[in-house]
């Protein structure tokens, strides 16, 4: 089984979104995927 | 008589052990195929889409009819005493963490009970900073980044990608995506020899309109995504991922094809062919959704916030046209308000 996510947010200079894992990672419920 | 009774004595053993040489050979295969494939993304090579006849060959067999089957399978009440070695096995063969279960072993009538066990109080503590976005799931990072240009493509894997429209409907309140990165469009409105619909903005709804710095023609939002899957040994409850309002639920019947890394790479449209559930709604900072995809073994999604919702049902005919079953929660715009880290759904086995 799998999920996606889609969602918007913030990409200009002040305020970027960036994913803080890689491809790969084992990553658990609650845990930030991006801020 | 005599001498058939002898064969009778030496086939059944006999074919115990070729049966049992046989998986073996399968498992070492398998594990020599998993270990290559390690070793491949270990060394940064891409794996590539590779359709093959096993592939072709699931098509032909009737995998929800048999996901349900192991549905009712796994749903049978077991004797107390042989719970915990059930699920001990279990969870030696897909290495799950039994220390976690929020109840002793004993009380899960069935495996499908345990499957969908709680996880004991605060174990998976939720990143409380309001501008982070959390993971749903326990699973494995498959894919991430940012939707752009026209179709908004999402990558099943190296040179097959699916649109995320299909993923989540037709009718999805998905806004607009540039095409391009921000200056690759600002140099587009620059250079008049460019195609024109390159460097304008697509549609799929108007429902949430573009967001633009009116001073550097810069968007100021942009539409990600993420792609985790969960292994048959993973906690498969689905929380929320930040604060939103579920605004819509939409169900897609469909395939139930397996999910493992070797479906993605031989299974065109994976995604967008298997049952789904997909939620849609708003955030701090704009649109959500979330999909969760069933897979042969995981058949069935169950929505917490709508416990009436029944999928992997069967079905006469399968057509891959039939549009979703779509209900908009009420109020109207407001929805349902899930905070970060609650429990919002559960993929059941079967």
């Amino acid at each position: 089984s799998t999920v996606v996510l889609v969602f918007q947010a913030p990409i200009s200079e002040s305020s970027e979104f960036r994913f803080c894992m890689k491809k790969g990672d084992r990553i658990r419920m609650g845990e930030a995927l991006g801020r | 008589n005599g001498g058939s009774s002898r064969g009778n004595s030496f086939l059944v053993p006999g074919a115990t052990v070729a049966t049992i040489l046989m998986l073996g050979a399968l498992h070492a295969r398998r594990l020599y195929d998993d270990k290559k494939i390690e070793e491949s993304r270990a060394k940064g090579i891409e794996l590539e889409f590779h359709p093959d006849v096993k592939a072709r060959f699931l098509r032909l067999l009737p995998l929800r009819t048999i996901s349900r089957f192991w549905g009712s399978l796994t749903g049978m009440e077991l004797p107390i005493w042989l719970r915990p070695y059930v699920y001990k096995a279990w969870a030696r063969a897909f290495h799950s963490n039994l220390e976690e279960a929020e109840l002793p072993l004993e009380e899960y009538a069935s495996l499908r009970e345990f499957f969908v066990r709680k996880l004991k109080e605060s174990l998976r503590p939720i990143d409380s900073d309001p501008y982070c976005l959390v993971s749903p799931v326990d699973g494995t990072v498959l894919r991430f980044g940012e939707l752009r240009g026209p179709g908004a493509m999402i990558e099943q894997v190296k040179g097959c990608s699916y649109s995320s429209s299909s993923l989540l409907g037709e009718n999805s309140y998905l806004p607009m995506v540039a095409a391009g990165d921000a200056n690759e469009e600002s140099d587009a409105e620059e250079n008049t020899t460019r195609d024109a619909t390159q460097k304008s903005w697509w549609r799929i709804s108007l429902a949430s309109p573009k967001v633009r710095d009116n001073a550097s023609s810069r968007p100021l939002k942009g539409l990600f995504y993420c792609v985790i899957y969960l292994k048959p040994g993973d906690y498969h409850r689905i929380h929320s991922p930040v604060d939103w309002n579920i605004l819509v639920r939409r169900h897609f019947t469909g395939h139930l094809f397996p999910m493992n890394e070797r479906a993605t790479r031989t299974i065109r449209n994976l995604y967008v062919e298997n049952e789904r559930v997909v939620l849609e709604g708003q955030w701090r900072e704009g649109y959500m959704a979330m999909a969760a995809i069933g897979a042969t073994n995981i058949g069935s999604i169950e929505l917490f916030i709508e416990p009436t919702l029944r999928t992997n049902n069967p079905q006469k005919k399968l057509l891959q046209s039939e549009p979703p079953e779509e209900r908009v929660y009420e109020p109207k715009g407001v929805g349902v308000l899930r905070k970060k880290g609650d429990e919002v759904a559960a993929f059941n086995m079967g």
